[in-house]
């Protein structure tokens, strides 16, 4: 464990409980994509299947249980508790269109063509592209709620910093996921413009709205 | 080179 890493499992962990509650507490999931959600749920299912069979530490079983139970809690409250307030019309995105690739992609390019490893290598491809549909819907409706971009915010950073962990672990103990990393860039890349629309716009107190 | 066969991250 590095700083980078642990600052970035923070960064997601905290993005991930800011969506819980602006969901909860507000009781509306309004600008929220519930596309974005479930393809976080299938990212977490199909990386965490090893759970009960491959034990690394109390921290990693203990974030995986809380990243799938919130997971899934979050698709419930948008499809289910709080479904009068989903916002379907604005939440368009063919999510096929990164099911299928992504699936495909992870058969031809692994690192050991076994079930578990193919799942876990879908779940990174997929992982990288899961955000588009919310990004999508916030291009679409030309605006987010601040609490709406704060998420957004400490999501993106979450895999950024792994970046950083990666470049450490690389240097300092030898490591090296090409797939990981490549999938960590395309999903960092992603977020450019978001971010240059977070720091000169939300850290200025400005309401994140985009060129519609 | 590619880390062991069990994702030690998350």
């Amino acid at each position: 464990m590095n700083i980078f890493r642990f600052l970035g499992d923070i960064s997601h962990l905290s993005a991930i409980i800011i969506l819980l509650l602006k969901i909860w507490k507000s009781r509306s999931c309004a600008g929220i994509s519930g596309k974005s959600q479930l393809l976080f749920a299938i990212v977490f299912t199909t990386r965490y299947l090893d759970l009960f069979t491959n034990f690394i530490s109390f921290y990693n079983t203990s974030m995986k249980v809380v990243y799938v139970a919130s997971s899934y809690a979050t698709v419930w409250m948008i499809y289910s508790k709080f479904k009068a307030t989903y916002d379907g019309n604005h939440d368009t995105f063919r999510v096929e269109f990164l099911i299928v690739p992504t699936a495909i992609l992870s058969f031809l390019v692994n690192h050991d063509f076994t079930p578990l490893e193919i799942l876990w290598t879908f779940s990174i491809y997929l992982e990288s592209v899961a955000i588009l549909p919310q990004l999508f819907m916030v291009s679409k409706t030309g605006e987010a709620e601040t609490i709406t971009s704060h998420y957004l915010f400490a999501l993106g950073i979450y895999r950024t910093l792994y970046l950083f962990n990666w470049i450490w672990r690389y240097q300092f103990e030898e490591f090296f996921d090409l797939i990981a990393i490549v999938a960590g860039l395309v999903q960092t890349v992603l977020y450019c413009d978001f971010f240059y629309l977070y720091i000169t716009k939300v850290l200025k107190g400005k309401k994140l709205s985009l060129p519609a | 080179e590619v880390l062991s066969e069990d994702h030690d991250e998350l």
